[in-house]
């Protein structure tokens, strides 16, 4: 989806994607 | 997550058949920490129980801009804390879970 992005470093795959908002706490 | 405000999960099931494990880390108290980071963003990434260290991936996020430098020592923490959590589940399962 266009809202997870990839990012690799040191052949380390990372992938980002927003938080759902039923895990976020209330801060 | 309490004491570093950063939570980590199992992002799939751990079928305990390999040493690999998919994790996902995320900011769940942002005043517990002291760098700038991404707030509603999940990292998703592979742990490797045999060859990774959580100091390494934690290093390699600092290095990505996901955390800063002063943030490095808690990212590590969260990871070690769960993947201690996950070894000790693993090992009270019986053999060919």
């Amino acid at each position: 989806s266009s809202l997870t992005q990839v990012v690799h470093s040191a052949g380390r795959r990372f992938i980002v994607s927003p938080v759902p908002e039923s895990r976020l706490r209330e801060s | 997550a309490e004491d570093t405000g950063l939570r980590v999960e199992l992002a799939e099931e751990d079928d305990c058949s390999n040493s690999s494990l998919a994790l996902r880390l995320w900011v769940e108290d942002p005043k517990k920490l002291k760098g700038k980071h991404k707030d509603n963003e999940a990292i998703e990434f592979s742990f490797n129980l045999e060859t990774d260290t959580p100091e390494e991936v934690a290093y390699e996020m600092v290095k990505s801009g996901f955390f800063h430098e002063s943030d490095s020592k808690a990212v590590a923490k969260s990871i070690r804390d769960r993947v201690t959590l996950i070894k000790k589940t693993r090992e009270k399962k019986p053999a060919g879970w």
